[in-house]
């Protein structure tokens, strides 16, 4: 399975 | 947007376990706080973010749709999973590593903090605001540690804007930077109240606390970028996504550096957008 990071503003994204 | 709908389509896949959907604690948390800051809104336990946020609410001004997106935000990060909490900035390499990947890696100068004018001001703005903290705080608001006093903090820079002349706008556009400053206003308070019990407070104690908290939260977002950058490669992540193109360029161009590192243990981290992602999971 691959990683991938979010941050607050990426995360932000899907609110 | 398509980053949006391409976020969407990861978070699909981060359900179905198909994907690692990961963050790290402290630096998504100091995100958090210094996003809901620049709002005017005082984060002083990231464990009770939401309550923290439901306070601010309870102020008339606010802004209920962005506040009611933040308490999703908070909702979402609960269901990531958090890189181990105990090694976050703690040892010396993350730090050589951090300035590495800073100067060598995405090329950046010394200084990322706000254009030297606009922080001259925020620091006058917030010294003469401390100045009179006795004509509005009486003893008994002034002992409570806990309570972040919107209504009255926001008084106390609406009456300094009023003397620059400058309008004492909150809401939309034109209020971004006050409702900064009142962000910084309620760190200043609060820090005020916690190390000078009695007011006034002398001119030189004023200096250094707003000087803290101009440096805790009064700089630009770079930095943070760099931390995440840190984290990844700590715990060999295999992608990073940002909506930041020219980050990601540059970090992808020339990421090859960091096998001269020696603290780098991981050099397979590609920075991505959401819909550059997506486009490699669906080709998987």
């Amino acid at each position: 399975r691959l990683t991938a990071y979010v941050g607050y503003h990426t995360l932000s994204l899907l609110a | 947007g398509p980053e949006q709908e391409a976020m969407q389509v990861i978070w699909g896949y981060h359900k179905k376990d198909r994907l690692r959907l990961v963050t790290s604690g402290e630096a998504m948390e100091m995100d958090m706080v210094i996003a809901f800051n620049t709002e005017g809104c005082c984060v002083t336990d990231t464990y009770m973010i939401t309550e923290n946020i439901e306070a601010f609410e309870t102020w008339d001004r606010v802004d209920r749709d962005l506040t009611a997106k933040w308490k999703q935000v908070v909702d979402l990060f609960d269901q990531l999973e958090v890189l181990d909490r105990e090694r976050e900035g703690t040892q010396g390499a993350e730090d050589t590593l951090f300035s590495f990947i800073r100067e060598e890696v995405l090329c950046e100068g010394g200084n990322d903090t706000l254009p030297q004018n606009r922080a001259k001001d925020d620091v006058e703005i917030l010294h003469n605001c401390a100045r009179h903290f006795q004509e509005w705080y009486g003893e008994d608001r002034w002992r409570d540690l806990r309570r972040i006093e919107y209504d009255l903090n926001w008084k106390i820079l609406e009456s300094e804007l009023l003397q620059r002349s400058i309008e004492p706008v909150f809401e939309g556009e034109e209020g971004a930077q006050n409702r900064c400053l009142l962000g910084l206003l309620n760190r200043v308070v609060g820090f005020s109240k916690k190390s000078c019990p009695m007011l006034p407070m002398n001119p030189r104690h004023i200096d250094f606390v707003v000087e803290a908290v101009m440096k805790k939260y009064g700089g630009d977002r770079r930095e943070h970028e760099v931390r995440h950058i840190v984290h990844c490669i700590e715990h060999d992540v295999d992608f990073l996504i940002t909506v930041d193109e020219d980050l990601t360029a540059r970090f992808n161009g020339k990421r090859h550096e960091l096998s001269k590192h020696p603290a780098c243990c991981s050099i397979k981290l590609t920075l991505v957008t959401p819909s550059q992602l997506v486009n490699r999971l669906i080709a998987q």
